[in-house]
This record gives structure tokens, sequence and C-alpha cells, in this order.
């Protein structure tokens, strides 16, 4: 079995960037 | 350029006070959050997990099990790992929107005031 | 318990948008849909409208994995075998994980604005519009092509000095405006109509009496924009003169007119001001009226700054500012820069980013570092 389901933990949380969005953002 | 969006379905919902009060919402959909990178394969295998729905590939990569009581929730990823984690109910409800390139259109389809977060380190499963 | 499957590639037209109490207001009322708009598809930013209010959309990235997930009946039941339960109970139900996202879209109360493009402007010409290219295009057109609510374009518009002359969308030029403003003030005042209460087909009623027979420049429509920009409506249908509005408008093109090249002492400026009113108009003025748009180069005179020649920079405005007047009161500064001020700090505080602060008995001045 070559494959794996698994979780890669991350020490921690971060949600701090915020940018404005462009309509090809919106559509990405 | 613009583009409405298309309400109806999350209105009829709001009006008739059919709100989410479990982890899924009355639409069927759930929110789910892990703090960590979940590694799935991207191409199907010869194993009992992967399989398929309407035509595309699908692997069965955990199993869920919550306590709506406690509001605590048990996720065993795989074969090895076991997050603890927790039901939680949003500050602010989130709207799902639907992009259809196709078309050119947007419709919100549903609305989560729940999700289940697992934010602490795996542990193996014993 | 529930098993979680996922797709193996996942279906990335999924987004989320927080849903604030006055978003979930705008879902669940009467009013026509929620909206994305954009000035344009390069460079602008993207906004939600409702019918009524505009919010900045803004994305918020975060380092988690978020799975959207559904209900579904996966097509080759499997039966679990107990040990590969965990000691959980059976699983009852199944749910698929069709997206991932990484980030949420946030939205943040702005104004709506208009978009003006190809908007021409109407200075009474004969032939108006003439070949413009926005012949053909209705003022509803204008406002569905501008990043706002339908009803704070509304309101722009009119602030704008916007018109529809010979059914094209048009901005009235401050020449026409004035003009305008003033033969509207003159014939309402010769017919002793209400300032309070200037119903449109009235007013403009009053002015075909006053001026030339011929072609009049000033058709029901400009003197509705005349109304609409320098009032405040009624219930009726009729406006509600603003006077404050109307005497800084003529407090500016008397700057303009009087005080542009060099400095023009107070008194002799208030004078000049007062004169350009329609006799017996009883507008009251006061010099504060017009911060904003002038300068006092020495003490006891004024001069017009023009908007149009302060920096964008920030450094390089307020350098030219100090340069025009080395001292100001914090009130006279404030509308000079209050525009670079894009994170909404404090006035105070974001002036004294850039420049210094004195106390002066009781008043408060501003000065170059």
């Amino acid at each position: 079995k070559n494959f794996r389901i698994w979780v890669r933990y991350k020490e921690g949380f971060s949600d701090a960037v915020r940018k404005n969005v462009s309509w090809h953002d919106l559509w990405s | 350029p613009s583009v409405a969006i298309s309400t109806s379905q999350v209105r009829a919902l709001l009006l008739s006070e059919n709100r989410q009060t479990n982890v899924t919402t009355p639409m069927g959909n759930m929110m789910l959050e892990i703090q960590g990178d979940l590694e799935i394969p991207e191409t199907s295998h010869a194993d009992d997990r992967f399989s398929s729905h309407e035509g595309v590939d699908i692997v069965k990569f955990g199993l869920l099990h919550v306590n709506m009581e406690t509001k605590s929730a048990t996720l065993f990823i795989g074969k090895k790992q076991r997050l603890l984690g927790s039901v939680v109910k949003l500050d602010t409800p989130l709207g799902l929107l639907k992009f259809n390139h196709k078309s050119g259109t947007v419709e919100m389809q549903d609305i989560f005031s729940y999700k289940v977060i697992f934010k602490n380190r795996p542990l193996p499963i014993m | 318990s529930t098993n979680l499957y996922s797709r193996l590639s996942c279906d990335p037209s999924y987004k989320l948008v927080q849903l604030t109490p006055e978003l979930l207001e705008a879902l669940t009322s009467d009013e026509p849909q929620l909206q994305f708009k954009c000035f344009d598809e390069k460079r602008s930013d993207v906004v939600l409208c409702s019918a009524r209010r505009t919010w900045l959309l803004r994305q918020k990235n975060h380092s988690n994995t978020v799975m959207l997930m559904r209900e579904f009946l996966p097509e080759d039941e499997q039966t679990q075998e107990d040990s590969s339960l965990f000691g959980i109970p059976r699983p009852i139900n199944d749910l698929l994980g069709y997206s991932r996202t990484t980030y949420e879209y946030e939205t943040r109360a702005t104004e709506g604005r208009i978009n003006l493009d190809l908007v021409p402007i109407y200075n009474g010409e004969v032939n108006f519009p003439g070949e413009s290219k926005l012949k053909g295009r209705t003022l509803k057109d204008v406002f569905d092509n501008s990043p706002s609510s339908e009803t704070e374009c509304k309101v722009r518009w009119y602030q704008l000095g916007g018109c529809v002359v010979n059914g094209c969308p048009c901005i009235l030029s401050p020449d026409m405006l004035s003009n305008a403003l003033h033969v509207t003030l003159m014939s309402a005042l010769a017919e002793s109509l209400d300032f309070d209460r200037l119903h449109p087909c009235e007013t403009y009623e009053v002015v075909q009496k006053d001026v030339e027979k011929g072609r009049s420049p000033y058709v029901l429509e400009v003197v509705r924009t005349v109304l609409a920009k320098f009032g405040t409506p009624n219930d009726d249908e009729t406006w509600k003169l603003n006077r404050r509005q109307v005497a800084q408008w003529y407090g500016v093109r008397a700057l303009q007119k009087f005080a542009s090249r060099h400095s023009v002492p107070l008194e002799e400026f208030l004078i000049k001001w007062k004169s350009t009113f329609p006799p017996f108009a009883g507008f009251d003025i006061d010099i504060k009226m017009l911060r904003g748009w002038f300068c006092e180069p020495t003490r006891g005179t004024v001069q017009y700054v023009s908007k149009d020649t302060l920096p964008v920079d920030v450094k390089d405005r307020f350098k030219m500012l100090f340069k025009l007047q080395s001292q100001w009161d914090l009130e006279a500064f404030a509308p000079f820069i209050e525009d670079l001020n894009t994170k909404g700090l404090k006035i105070d505080t974001f002036i004294m980013k850039y420049a210094r602060k004195r106390r002066i008995g009781k008043k408060i001045v501003v000065c170059s570092r």
C-alpha cells in the first residue's frame, strides 16, 4: 500500500492575514 | 463586473427558522476543521477504502463520533491516529457560496452555525 | 458514529462568507438580492451590495484544514468489523468531503462609489449628448455598473451633480450647477416660494418665467438636480433647501474667484462672498463653513486652496500645507488630510504621525515636526 491517510499536526493557528479581493480572486 | 447571489434557498431556511442545532445543517452539510494538514492520496489505489460516487473517486479517511450532550468529538484518521475535539458554535455564521464558472452564477446554498474542530495533537490509536 | 469520506480532488468552487447581523438582515428582507460588484476586473476591490448598503470584501486566510462535507449514500456499502471501530458506536451515516477552504470572506462596511467612466459633463450644450459613448444607456445602467448599493447611488448621484439631460446620464459642470442654483434661487425668491418645501415641477415653472424665451438649459431635470444636491427630501416629494450647503457652495466659488492668485483680507472676502448671493437671499455666512478650502497665509487673510493641487502622498501633503501656513488650528487642518486617513484612526492620532501638536491657551494648533 503506497499511500498514507494522515494528519500532519501544526503547533499553532494563524489567521491574521487579510487582503482585499479582486474579481479574479473571487472566481479563482 | 457584477454578479447577483442567488439566495432563495437560504432565505427560505432563515424565514422558516429551521436552524442548525446539530453538527450537520438542515441541508445535510457539515464543517470539519483540523489544526493541521489532512493528507489524503490524490489518486485511487487498490484498497477497500477507495471507491467512487457519481463518477468521482473518493476515499474513506476516518470515523467521527460526536457527543452532542458534552459537545465533545473524537475523530479517527486512517488506522493510526485519534484526534480529540469539540463541537463549537460559530461566533458569526458562515454562508456557503457556490461559484458556477460555466454559467457565471453564484448561489448561497447553506449556512453553517456550528463546526467540529480538532485543535489537539493527534494521539496514537491504542 | 459517522464514516468520513473525501473526494480525491476537491471542488474549488465553494467559498465561505461571514454572515454578520447586517447581512443576515439583508438576506431576510424583501429587497432585491445581494450582489458582488467591482469597478473593473483587474485592479479594483470586490464589494458586496444589498439594496441599501455596501461592504468591502476581505479575505481572511488561516492555517487550518477546513473541509466542507455533506451527507451521502455510498454506492458500495461495506460492513465494518468491530475491531476497526476503536470502541465507538457503529456508523449510522456517511459524510463526503467535497471541498476544502483555507480562507473566509469577511465584510467591512464601506461607502459605495459611482462609476463615472463615460458619464459626460453637461455645460448647457445645445446638441447634448451628441455622440457620447453613454448614448442609449440609462441611469440604471450607470448604477448597475457601480460598486455601490442602489440607495447610496441615488444619494451620491445628486451630491455629485448628476442629472439626466435628453435621456443621457451626465454630471452638471460646476459652472452649470452654479448658474442653475443662482437662477433657481432668484426665481424662487421672486415668486416667494417656501424654501423649506420646494417642489421640482413648481420650481421649474417659476424658473422658466425668468429665463429668456428660446432654449433654456435649465430643464426640469436640471432643477431637480439642484434641489436634490442642495436640499433634503421631505415626505411629500418636496425638498427643504439646505442653506448652509448653499452658502458653502457660494463661498467656495467666491474663494476661487477672489482669492485664488493672492490672499485677501478676511473682512474683504466676507463682503465679496455675501455679494455673490441673489439679493435679499438672507443666507448666513461664516468662514468656518469653508474649512478645507482655504488657508491663512498671514494672520487675517485668506487664500483659496484647490483640492486638485493637494499631493496624494501623505508626507508631501503635510509638507505643502505647512508651507502654505506654518501653524493651523486642528479643526481647520483636519479637512485637508482626512481622506488620507484610510485606516480610520482618530484624526488627531493620524495627524500626530506626521506633525506636532501644541496647546496655545484653549486652542490646539498643529505645526510641522
